[in-house]
């Protein structure tokens, strides 16, 4: 079963059935490494799982990295999965993953929002956010982006259903939200916190909903700024480094705001490909090229948080 | 299966703080179903729209008549989004 993960077409979108088809493949392919963790279910019944890589230990300490949380996103998602099987296929291999995985657990969370991405691909590619229906309103769904306990309601969020930011009746009311929050929380110890987005090539930190600075700010724009060299070292990509407040917009009830704020220095959110072509609709011979790329950047914040515990 | 038949993306690189603030109007408004992929902060960034057909020469004219300088992006989005499709349906099978 583990040679269907050799013979999967990481250079293409899948729905959501292959995806998850794959991730049996995978766990079935590197069975002491990987396993498959359902965190809970979407607003629509839909299982959410977590692909963890783990070589043992008790509670070791973890990264967080979580892709697709906007739907529409899909290279997000794509890079998610060619990544995991990169994180796989080094192991043993890549003296840096190894000892990485000898160190600490890392929880990839490939479809983040399952209910939003299965309906970009029956009914609307150009879908942002959650499927839940709102009380009193004619339109559907949240955005799992505006909906943490990180300056809840605040700007640059919506109290409009209908608005693709629209930041749901109370923090953590997504489902899809609350499953993470919960797992975070009652794991514990994760190091790092990583949202993967598409697209404007940014590397971001806290905050999102304020655009005072965090405590830890040279800290984490330094590993940026180093993570972003290595992601450019491959094509020469160009990307920008900051807090989400200072180089997009403020925003309010982000994820990395509430791990941060939740006890999880390293936390970064990517926006991927492109810069103004294609926007949400990047080719599918871009997945390889930006997955690649991307890897490196987020291998270096991970040997980063490896090396300096706190 | 939602269509997007003739729909445009366009980029627009405000110049200012004051095209800044008009396109925060017309992102705050309801009345052209406007679908902003990035938003308005900075005249550092620029600012890409999802524009439906039907809204096409509204917007194009509220860009216009404010000198906020802008270009195509995407000509038709549905376009692309056949092409996705096909790819998609020949990778499966």
């Amino acid at each position: 079963k583990g040679g269907d993960t050799k013979s999967f077409d990481y250079a293409t979108y899948h729905r959501l059935d292959a995806i998850y088809s794959w991730m049996d493949s995978m766990v079935a392919g590197h069975p002491n490494l990987i396993s498959k963790v359902q965190i809970g279910s979407s607003y629509e019944n839909r299982p959410m799982y977590v692909l963890k890589f783990s070589t043992g230990g008790n509670n070791r300490p973890a990264i967080w990295i979580d892709a697709g949380i906007h739907s529409r996103e899909w290279i997000s998602t794509a890079s998610a999965l060619w990544m995991a099987n990169k994180m796989a296929t080094d192991f043993g291999v890549d003296p840096s993953v190894t000892s990485l995985l000898g160190q600490m657990d890392v929880y990839l969370m490939i479809v983040t929002n399952p209910d939003g991405y299965a309906y970009t691909h029956t009914n609307d590619r150009m879908w942002r956010k959650t499927r839940s229906v709102n009380s009193g309103s004619t339109c559907r769904g949240v955005d799992p982006n505006r909906n943490w306990d990180a300056g809840f309601g605040g700007p640059g969020a919506s109290k409009n259903p209908c608005s693709e930011s629209y930041h749901g009746p109370s923090a953590h009311s997504a489902i899809e939200v609350k499953n993470i929050v919960d797992l975070i929380k009652n794991r514990g110890n994760f190091k790092a916190f990583i949202s993967i987005h598409a697209y404007s090539q940014l590397l971001m930190y806290p905050y999102g909903y304020t655009c005072n600075d965090i405590p830890h700010q040279a800290e984490l724009d330094s590993v940026g700024q180093r993570a972003v060299q290595a992601l450019s070292s491959l094509f020469g990509t160009s990307y920008r480094v900051g807090s989400i407040c200072k180089i997009i917009y403020q925003a309010s009830g982000g994820s990395i705001d509430w791990s941060y704020n939740n006890g999880v220095k390293y936390s970064f959110a990517f926006e991927l490909r492109d810069t103004g072509r294609y926007g949400f609709l990047l080719p599918a011979n871009q997945i390889i090229p930006t997955a690649t790329e991307t890897w490196l950047g987020l291998k270096h914040i991970m040997e980063y948080v490896r090396d300096h515990p706190y | 299966r939602k269509v997007f038949t003739g729909d445009q993306v366009l980029r627009v690189n405000a110049k200012s703080e004051a095209q800044i603030q008009l396109l925060k109007t017309l992102e705050n408004g309801e009345v052209f179903e406007l679908d902003f992929w990035t938003h308005p902060s900075s005249s550092d960034l620029p600012i890409d729209i999802h524009v439906p057909y039907a809204s096409l020469y509204a917007v194009q004219k509220f860009l216009q008549d404010n000198e906020i300088p802008f270009h195509v992006m995407i000509q038709d989005l549905q376009e692309l989004l056949d092409k996705e499709q096909e790819d998609l349906q020949r990778n499966a099978m």
